[in-house]
Formats: structure tokens, C-alpha cells, sequence
């Protein structure tokens, strides 16, 4: 039975897709099998693991919004054992749509019920808001991650992330919990980036990954080349780094 | 009488805020008076210029959404002749209630009216989405300013950012343009951002801003002090561009 995770901060450019997309990579690397749930119109997701955004047939905005198949919307990906389910801008519509329709929080949840027994894992990369896709991720999901970047708006904004998170636990998804904080795009040349990682570390204790993810620019080239960073350079600092994070997640997660 | 500048880009994380703020800041010093509108529910704007989002009376929802006095919410900074009209995640909810309204994609515009001619400059710090505060700032402005981070995702998502400014200037603003592209965070020791330059100045041809934005850490560490980068450190690599940027957007308005 999958584990549902959320990728979610609503602070934008934190590393939510390059996390999302490379764990999911790390994962079915080590054999579990992964769902890519991309759920931020921007398909930066689909692009990443090869996927075409531009001429998609079905996507994830048909599975959610008409009950099309998933199977028809579901594409593979260069590594085995993992899938995606795509998407683009047509997803914004979704947005707009969910407002009037009933129970609009809990489309997702319903979306996932018949794809969950096929998986291990289902990863979900939400767009940068905490609009009703966003508020869908959260009460879909079993755990949510939260990627950080070592900046102070990122920061910042860590208060009200959480506020959501309880807000949706309180009303929406009870089981609702966040399985860590991950550092990303760490400079060891920033002294920035150590102050943020104290800080985080001490006001929000046990919960931030002991992994964090170095500044790599392998990483920021990988989705050109559609490709997770894994195969596009298998020994740079970043995917070593996911990797760890892959092994680290499902070890705190083995205990629940 | 003001002129309107939307900063907008819907990928996350590019420098929108950032650029808001510190162009802000470069066209005060130069003796204009201007008010920064900050139209993104995560307030990083606000807290950049001083004003504490936790403590709000009155800010740009009451103002937008329930017609209060736009003195009542405007705010004085540190930076003579620059003023904000501060928010926080009470603005998520117009995104929200904005979609039952009627004319709903104007608000912004009818709302600015009134304070257009008390500043020479309005700029208006869009969220990373395209939902209805975004197109609320484009419809409300009389150019665009786009900050483009120089990684690929950030050129990726370019084209349906320009794609969303063509519809708005067919169907709500007819006198929208582009003022110009402006690159951000670029990193002479890495080859992505010379890739990234070299391929916008062959596609948008002349849209493209001479000055470029270097990545800088004095700019990055400037918000968690309230101040814009041209206070917190005034001859480092980033506030000279934000000067440079300045003159060149105003010598490239003088035209129009
Ligand atoms: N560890 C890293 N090293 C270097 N660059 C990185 C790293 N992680 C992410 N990046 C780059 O930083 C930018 C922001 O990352 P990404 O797009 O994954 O963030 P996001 O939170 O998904 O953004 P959005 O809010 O727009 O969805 C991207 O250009 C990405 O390639
Ligand atoms: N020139 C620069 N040099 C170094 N850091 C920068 C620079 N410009 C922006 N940053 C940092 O990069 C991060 C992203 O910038 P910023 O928050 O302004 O982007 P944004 O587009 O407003 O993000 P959002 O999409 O969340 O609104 C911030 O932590 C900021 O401090
Ligand atoms: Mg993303
Ligand atoms: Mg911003």
C-alpha cells in the first residue's frame, strides 16, 4: 500500500521539484516503485523526467477534474519503477474549477484511492501557493516534506506552512503529519546558510532531515537534459545527497 | 502621474520581490516617489521594507477587497519617498473571494485609481502564480517587468508568462506591454547562466535589460534586516545594479 508524500512549501524556487523528482528517483533506484504526481501547472515535474508538456493527451488535470483513467495519463519514465503522472497549463483551470464543486478539498484523496495499491510511493509536487491544489496535496497525502531553502523569506514563510498543515490535520486529513524539513542548495561558502540551519534546527527540533542537499549546479542542468540528476551525473554531490536522503527517509518512515 | 509596473513571473523563487523592492529603493534615491503594492500573500515585500506583516492593521485586502481608505493601510519606510502597502496571508483569501465578484480582474485597477497620482511610481509584487492576484496586477498596469532567474526551469515557463500578457492585453488591458526581461542571480562561474543569457537575448530580442543582476550574497542577507540591499550594503555588487537597472528602465520609459 503507497505512502502518499506532499512536497510543499508555498515560497517559491525552494527546491520542491528538484526534491520531489530526485528522491522519486532515489526511491525506485533502491526498488521501490514511485508515482510522480505533478500538481503545479508550471509541469516542471513532467519536464524533468522526459515527459513532453506540451503535446500531452491526458493529463493529471483530466484524472482529477473528469475521472479519466489514470492509467491513460500515467507515462514511464528512463528509470524503471518509476512513473509520473503529467502535466501543463491547463491545470490552472483546476484552480478556478474546484471552488464551486463539492467537497473541492478532497478530489485528490478520492483521485489517488484506486492508484495507491499500485505503488510503494506516490510523490506529490505541489505549485508554489496555498491555494485548493495545494490544500488537495495536503489532504491527499499521508506525510508531507518540506524542502527549505537556507534564506531568510524561506523562513519566514516556515510559520505559516505549518499553521496550513495543522488547519488541514484539524479539518480535513487527521493522519496528516510532516516527516521532515530538508535543507536545500546549501552553500558551505554562505555564512547564511549556517545561520538558517541552526536556527531551523533548534526551533523546529527532530524534525529537520540530519541530510541536507549541497548548492550543485549538476542539479540545476539535469532537467534540460530531462533527465533526474541521478542519470544525468550519478556522482555529483547532489544525487549523492538524495540518495542519502532516499535511505534516510524510509528508515524515519519504517518506524511509524 | 504614476506609472504602473507589474513584477511578475509564476515560477517561483526568480527575484521578483527582491527586484520589487531594490529597483524601488534605486528609483526613491533618484527623487522619484514611489509605492511598492505588495499583492503576495507570503508578505516577504513588506518584511523586506521594514514593516512587520505580524502586526497589520489595515493592509492591501481590507483596501482591495473592502474598499478602506488606501492611507489607512500605506506605510512610510526607512527609504525617503518610498512607501508600501503592506499584506500578509490574509490575502490569500481574495484570491478566493475574488472569483464570485463581478469584474473581478479589475479590482486592482479601480483600487489604484484614486492613488495614481499621489506617486510617480506604482510596483506591484506579484505571487509566483497566474491566479486571479496576478492577473489583477497585469490588468492594473501600465508595463511588466519580468525577473528571470538564469536557470531553466525559469526560461522554460517564459513563454507562458508571455502567452498569459498577450491574453490580458486582448481581453482587459490593451495598453499592457513588456518593459523588458531582466536577469537575475546570474553566477559568472557557473555556464547555465551564460546558456540561459545567450539563448533570451536571441528570443526576445531587445526586450532584454543591458543590466544584469548578479548573484550576491549582501542582497540575499538584506530582508532578514528590513532593508533593501542599497541600505543594508550601498556599493556591493547588488545595490550598484539596482542603480544601474533604474536609470536604464527609466531612460527605456522616457521613449514612450
Ligand atoms: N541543490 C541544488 N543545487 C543547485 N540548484 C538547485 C538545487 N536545487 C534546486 N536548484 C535550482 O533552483 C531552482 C529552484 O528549484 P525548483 O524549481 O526545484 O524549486 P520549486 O520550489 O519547485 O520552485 P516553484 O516554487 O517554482 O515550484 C531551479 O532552477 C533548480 O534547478
Ligand atoms: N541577486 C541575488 N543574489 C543573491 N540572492 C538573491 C538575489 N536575488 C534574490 N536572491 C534570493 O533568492 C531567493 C528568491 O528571491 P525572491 O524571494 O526575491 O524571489 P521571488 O520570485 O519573489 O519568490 P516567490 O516566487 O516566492 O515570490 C531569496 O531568498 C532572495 O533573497
Ligand atoms: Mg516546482
Ligand atoms: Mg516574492
Amino acid at each position: 500500500m503507497a505512502q502518499v508524500i506532499a512536497i510543499t512549501n508555498q515560497k517559491g524556487g525552494v527546491g520542491k521539484t528538484t526534491t520531489a523528482v530526485n528522491l522519486a528517483a532515489a526511491l525506485a533506484e533502491q526498488g521501490y516503485k514511485v508515482l510522480v504526481v505533478d500538481l503545479d501547472p508550471q509541469g516542471n515535474a513532467t519536464m524533468a523526467l522526459g515527459v513532453d508538456k506540451h503535446t500531452l493527451d491526458r493529463q493529471t488535470y483530466h484524472v482529477l477534474m473528469h475521472g479519466a483513467p489514470w492509467r491513460d495519463a500515467r507515462r514511464t519514465t528512463e528509470i524503471p519503477g518509476l512513473d509520473v503522472l503529467p502535466t501543463n497549463i491547463e491545470l490552472t483551470g483546476a484552480e478556478l474549477e474546484l471552488v464551486a464543486v463539492m467537497a473541492r478539498e478532497t478530489r485528490l484523496q478520492q483521485m489517488l484511492a484506486p492508484i495507491r495499491p499500485e505503488y510503494d510511493v506516490i510523490m506529490i509536487d505541489s505549485p508554489p501557493s496555498l491555494g485548493l491544489l495545494t490544500i488537495n496535496a495536503l489532504t491527499a497525502a499521508d506525510t508531507v516534506l518540506v524542502p527549505l531553502q537556507c534564506e531568510y523569506y524561506a523562513l519566514e514563510g516556515l510559520s505559516s506552512l505549518i499553521n496550513t498543515v495543522d488547519l488541514v490535520r484539524g479539518s480535513l486529513n487527521p493522519k496528516l503529519r510532516i516527516s521532515g524539513i530538508l535543507l536545500t542548495m546549501f552553500d558551505k561558502r554562505n555564512r547564511l546558510s549556517f545561520q538558517v540551519e541552526t536556527d531551523v534546527r533548534e526551533h523546529a527540533k527532530g524534525l529537520v532531515f540530519t541530510t541536507v542537499i549541497p548548492r550543485n549546479v549538476r542539479v540545476s542542468e539535469s532537467p534540460s537534459f530531462g533527465k533526474p540528476v541521478l542519470l544525468y551525473d550519478g556522482l555529483c554531490s547532489g544525487s549523492l545527497a538524495y540518495r542519502e536522503l532516499g535511505r534516510e527517509l524510509m528508515e524515519r518512515e519504517s518506524g511509524y
